[in-house]
């Protein structure tokens, strides 16, 4: 896949979007 | 703030324990590297939670971490 949207930012507050690969 | 213990994550789901170390993380890389920090933030988010806790323990071990993320970031 792209890896232009790597790594899945972190935000506080915010649910991190990296979890989906987990 | 009292400090993030294996225990607390533990009693957490696994999604909420990669967020609380995030909410823990964020702000000490946001010190350093201000305009990447929500990138090394989620890169950092990658390695195993019990390495993570280390790394919130020890500055010198996660400053460690922070540079290699960044010399990774600006090779990609």
């Amino acid at each position: 896949g792209s890896s232009i949207n790597w790594p899945p930012e972190f935000h506080p507050g915010v649910p991190w979007k990296g979890l989906q690969n987990i | 703030q009292e400090p993030l213990t294996a225990s607390m994550l533990a009693a957490a789901p696994l999604h909420e324990q990669k967020q609380m170390i995030g909410e823990r993380l964020y702000p000490l890389i946001h010190d350093v590297h201000t305009q990447l920090a929500g990138k090394i933030t989620g890169m950092l988010l990658e390695i195993d939670n019990s390495e993570l806790l280390l790394m919130l323990e020890s500055p010198e071990s996660l400053h460690a971490k922070i540079e290699e993320a960044v010399a990774v970031l600006q090779a990609h």
